[in-house]
């Protein structure tokens, strides 16, 4: 673990004389090498270890007798703080439809984690409507009308003549007025950040229903692609928040960290399973822990 | 790949930044950097484009690891399971196979093994009406052995050459699931002796190193054979292959471009590599 790294480059200084800089620099390659192999981003990882660095060449690391530890404090102090201190809820409207709409690449989770939410609303006492707005994977809506009945929430289903997204969506949104329900989630088709003709779509598609909530469901186990992922879907969309799933595994996660460096979105849920209760609010702590391994 | 005249901090910081932003990992990384390195101190290395291909030789020697071995169809039935965590591209990249070998003559038959996932079976049975090949499958919540059991004997009665076997994501950490995957196998073994002739390990070029740890656990407890890399249409360099081919030294098959049918190309080291240091 890092934190035995770190008493081994540092600890073995206790009272045997003055920590230095180069001292400090080795502790910073070793947090370094944990948060790559954790799979943070080169450049975050960059300044991030830049910004620890500085904090570590204070009194109470230089000065102490547990320097080690002190190193590792600050850096899971640090990274925590980097997670988002607080837990970010859904956004609901006290009064009227929340539109919650679901993106992110092919086979991260959002048509399971679209029915995960919708499950943990409805147990909320809301009226909740989801609807099938991939219309291009094979048995995409399937996948979500069985779900659907699995939690016994309602799916729309548009169909609309043509196949086109943006229209079932705007189908989708006038049901979910019409039939007055709380809050209508939209389940999107997979798709690649750099695929332009379908980034495209999806802006129509949230210019259609004007979202109150944006969610990038991002596969906890992402490498370095994750800060262009975060990046894109942001820059297009404008997101308000990232669902981390499949983290119930062994994947470090330090996708989440980049992810949150560029875009400073929330991370509102975790997905931690298969199953529809699979779903928890995120920790910061202990998030930060995980990364750092 | 830049404006360098000499091996300088710069140059090997940017050769770090691209090995490590491709997902090679830290540890190979430093590996790379050290062959750099020795070649700096011992072979009076100065030249960056001479640099730079030795970087790739290296890569390439890396793997070279993977044999020639691929994927052929010699039995009768040749069966292969193909297995991988959630969402990495399993189903679509067993309809990708199916179009591929059909298209060379064989018959090929598909199991819909996942009987998890909610319309799993479906998804399957839209690939196989698709490409005009039989899906053998049964209804969700069905034993996964029992589905294996029954494409086995149809593929064996029908005069089948390959049979598909698909199965349901998992993650590694679940013992349970890992179980099962190994009745699986074993079943298929019962009812065709040798089979499964392969199991491919399908990957997500958007994975980072945790790819090493799946790895790791699908090949000591499900006897994985080779490697698919898909999704390498996204910016993802797949880099985790590197260490991949080293450690395990097994075929990668084939890489995944995209959601059709046709997406799907034999591994190209060469090109791999050329891409990776664009
Ligand atoms: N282990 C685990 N699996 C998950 C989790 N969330 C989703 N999955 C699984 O991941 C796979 C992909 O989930 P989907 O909901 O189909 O993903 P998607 O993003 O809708 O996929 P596309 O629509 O093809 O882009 C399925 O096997 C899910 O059961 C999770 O938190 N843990
Ligand atoms: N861009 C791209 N998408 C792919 C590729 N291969 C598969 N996909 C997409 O990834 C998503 C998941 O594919 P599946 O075939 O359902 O993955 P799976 O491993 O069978 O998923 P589970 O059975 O739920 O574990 C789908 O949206 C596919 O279209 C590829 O090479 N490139
Ligand atoms: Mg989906
Ligand atoms: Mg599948």
């Amino acid at each position: 673990a890092l934190s035995d790294k770190l008493e081994g480059v540092l600890g073995r200084l206790k009272g045997r004389g003055v920590l230095t800089e180069q001292h400090i620099s080795d502790a910073m390659k070793e947090v370094r090498f944990a948060l790559l192999e954790a799979d943070v981003h080169f450049s975050v990882v960059k300044s991030f270890v830049a910004d620890v660095r500085e904090k570590c060449l204070g009194q109470d690391v230089l000065g102490s007798m547990t320097p080690g530890q002190q190193v590792a404090g600050i850096v899971q102090r640090e990274l925590a703080r980097l997670m988002g201190g607080t837990q970010s809820p859904l956004n609901l409207s006290p009064d009227d439809l929340t539109v919650v709409l679901m993106v992110g690449l092919q086979g991260s989770g959002k048509t399971t984690t679209t029915a995960k939410l919708a499950n943990r609303l409805k147990t909320q006492g809301r009226r909740v409507l989801m609807v099938a707005c991939d219309l291009q994977r094979p048995a995409a809506v399937e996948q979500l009308k069985t779900l659907g009945r699995s939690i016994d929430v309602p799916v729309l289903d548009p169909q609309p003549a043509g196949g086109d997204p943006v229209a079932a969506a705007k189908e989708g949104l006038a049901h979910a007025n019409a039939q007055r329900y709380d809050v209508v989630l939209f389940d999107t088709a997979g798709r690649l950040h750099v695929d332009g003709d379908l980034m495209d779509q999806l802006v129509q598609v949230r210019d259609a229903v004007q979202p109150r909530e944006t969610l990038l469901v991002a596969d906890a186990m992402t490498g370095q692609e994750a800060v262009n992922i975060a990046t894109s879907f942001h820059a297009a969309l404008g997101l308000s928040g990232i669902v981390l799933s499949k983290l119930e595994g062994d994947a470090r996660g330090g996708a989440v960290l980049s992810m949150r460096q560029v875009t400073g979105c929330p991370v509102k849920f975790v997905g931690v399973g298969e199953k529809i209760g699979a779903l928890e609010t995120f920790h910061p702590e202990r998030m930060a822990g995980r990364i750092l391994g | 790949a830049s404006g360098h005249d000499r091996i300088d901090e710069a140059l090997l910081e940017e050769v770090e930044e691209i090995l490590i932003t491709s997902d090679v990992g830290a540890a190979a990384t430093t590996r790379f950097l050290k062959t750099v390195d020795n070649e700096v101190r011992y072979n009076r290395l100065t030249d960056p484009a001479r640099m730079w291909e030795i970087l790739r030789d290296d890569m390439l020697r890396s793997l070279a690891r993977c044999g020639d071995r691929k994927l052929t169809v010699s039995a009768s039935p040749t069966v292969v399971m193909v297995v991988g965590v959630n969402g990495v591209g399993k189903t679509t990249t067993i309809g990708k196979l199916a179009a591929r070998y059909k298209a060379e003559g064989h018959k090929v038959m598909l199991a819909a093994g996942d009987t998890f996932r909610a319309a799993a079976g479906e998804q399957l049975t839209l690939w196989g009406q698709r490409l005009g090949v039989e899906v053998v499958r049964q209804q969700e919540g069905a034993d996964a052995s029992a589905v294996a059991y029954d494409a086995c004997q149809a593929a064996m009665a029908r005069g089948v050459d390959l049979l598909l076997v698909d199965t349901a994501g998992r993650l590694h950490t679940n013992v349970n699931l890992m179980a099962e995957l190994e009745k699986v196998r074993r079943v298929i073994g019962k009812v065709i002796p040798g089979a499964p002739h392969e199991v491919v390990l399908v990957l997500d070029a958007n994975t980072g190193q945790n790819a090493l740890s799946q790895a790791k656990t699908f090949v000591d407890s499900a006897g994985v054979t080779g490697f698919v890399l898909t999704k390498m249409d996204s910016t993802a360099r797949g880099g985790v292959l590197v260490n991949l081919v080293e450690t395990y030294q097994r075929p990668v098959y084939f890489i995944g471009l995209g959601e059709q049918a046709e997406d799907l190309t034999p591994f190209d080291p060469e090109g791999y590599v050329a891409a990776l240091f664009g």
